[in-house]
């Protein structure tokens, strides 16, 4: 393990307990897309199915486990508990869009084809456009809350962080996976205008709010 | 190994 994947894993964790404190905290879910949130839950099971068949380290299983129970308490909670500050009218990403090209993709392009892995290659394919639903509901109301901005903030650090990770291991432990390096490069890329932003305008004090 | 890198990574 390096610094860089170390500190990804973290600025991951992060993400996900930002976000689940701010609806917990808040008591409300307004401007969390709830379609984006099911996503990331379905991206988690997808991947971690590998928790049933083999064992990494007590670091790995008990890090698969969080992000898997905190992407559903949150999902519990815009869709149950406090179902009644969801903002629907403003979440309406098609992500049946997202699903089914992804869907096709991972049975096209994959390491072996096998169901395992295909599910393991299609949670990488479609975390590295889950966001979409959530930008495209910030595009939509024009605003973010700036605790929203933090928790979007560290979950686009954690792919660039893992990016530096994997050029890492390629120099120093000769291993590389180029699926998972274009998905993260992907997935880097549609944070770019969003870490912009954020720069220019969270950081220096103010809320952010997109032109009409 | 070329997958072995995402095996044990989260």
């Amino acid at each position: 393990m390096n610094i860089f994947w170390l500190t990804g894993d973290l600025s991951h964790l992060a993400a996900i307990v930002i976000l689940l404190l701010k609806i917990w905290k808040t008591r409300s879910c307004a401007g969390i897309s709830g379609k984006g949130q099911l996503l990331f839950a379905l991206v988690f099971t997808t991947r971690y199915l590998d928790l049933l068949t083999s064992f990494i380290s007590l670091y790995n299983t008990s890090m698969k486990l969080i992000y898997i129970a905190c992407s559903y308490a949150t999902v519990y909670l815009i869709y149950m508990k406090f179902k009644a500050t969801y903002d629907g009218n403003h979440d309406t990403f098609r992500v049946e869009f997202l699903v089914v090209p992804v869907g096709g993709l991972s049975f096209l392009i994959n390491h072996d084809f096998s169901p395992l892995e295909i599910l393991c290659t299609f949670s990488i394919y479609l975390e590295s456009v889950a966001i979409l639903p959530q930008l495209f509901m910030i595009s939509k109301t024009g605003e973010a809350e700036t605790i929203t901005t933090h928790y979007l903030f560290f979950l686009g650090l954690y792919r660039a962080l893992y990016l530096v990770n994997s050029i890492w291991r390629f120099y120093f432990e000769g291993c590389f996976d180029l699926i998972a390096v274009v998905a993260g490069v992907v997935q880097t890329i549609l944070y770019c205008d969003f870490f912009y932003l954020y720069i220019t305008k969270v950081l220096k004090g103010k809320k952010l709010s997109l032109p009409a | 190994g070329r997958e072995a890198a995402r095996k044990d990574e989260l």
